[in-house]
């Protein structure tokens, strides 16, 4: 699994 | 967008409203804690900083928008309009001692030393723990409104769809992030003893009251 920041949620 | 996702943006923003609306009928900020409030205007304001970087959806704008716009409303009216009915002697929590830890972390664990990702990170973890003010005044004063135990259980539950939204990603997209996930259980963590008043009392008619 990748570890990204989630930008697009609030 | 799952359905998570979805419920958790709309209990946020029923949140938001409750309060606004709260305050605007009743021509009264009392038993709101002012200092959560400015961490939560502090907590949007860095977070949404990417409104100006970057585009992701006209939902994601509007609702950004609508957060940073209620939060700066909120202070308005319990510093300036209504600043008479601000129960300042009960909202007493020192605020440093969750912004300057907040800070610490963002500098030392967070996806990319950048400002605005340090800013983004600084603001999940301010985030998760900005409603103790509010927690401490409620306790403090041994009850609170049903209004107000409404605004804090559409905003404890907010977070608390998110976990199953992470948890739908994870599984539906290979996508997670381990900052947001463990901030969000924290976070959520935190409600869990309101939560619990707010059931065996609130929703039973009664007033949120806590044992002496």
């Amino acid at each position: 699994g990748t570890n990204k920041t989630l930008k697009d949620e609030l | 967008m799952n359905i998570f996702r979805l419920l958790g943006d709309l209990s946020h923003l029923l949140a938001v409203i409750i309060l606004l609306l709260k305050i605007w009928k009743t021509r009264s900020c009392a038993g709101i804690s002012g200092r959560s409030q400015i961490l939560f205007a502090a907590v949007y304001t860095a977070r949404y900083l990417d409104l100006v970087t970057s585009y992701i959806s006209a939902y994601n704008t509007v609702m950004k928008i609508v957060f940073l716009v209620a939060s700066y409303g909120t202070l308005y009216l319990m510093f300036l309009k209504f600043k008479a009915t601000y129960d300042h002697n009960h909202d007493t929590f020192r605020i440093e001692f969750l912004v300057l830890p907040c800070v610490i972390l963002a500098l030392l664990i967070n996806h990319d030393f950048s400002a605005l990702e340090i800013l983004w990170t600084f603001s999940i973890y301010l985030e998760s723990v900005a409603i103790l003010p509010q927690l401490f005044m409620v306790s403090k004063t041994g009850e609170a409104e049903s209004i107000t135990s409404h605004y804090l259980f559409a905003l404890g539950t907010y977070r608390g769809l998110y976990l199953f939204n992470w948890i739908y990603r994870y599984y539906a997209e290979d996508h997670y992030d381990l900052i947001a996930i463990i901030a969000g259980i924290v976070q959520t963590v935190l409600y869990c003893d309101f939560f619990y008043l707010y059931i065996t009392k609130v929703l039973k008619g009664k007033k949120l009251q806590l044992p002496a």
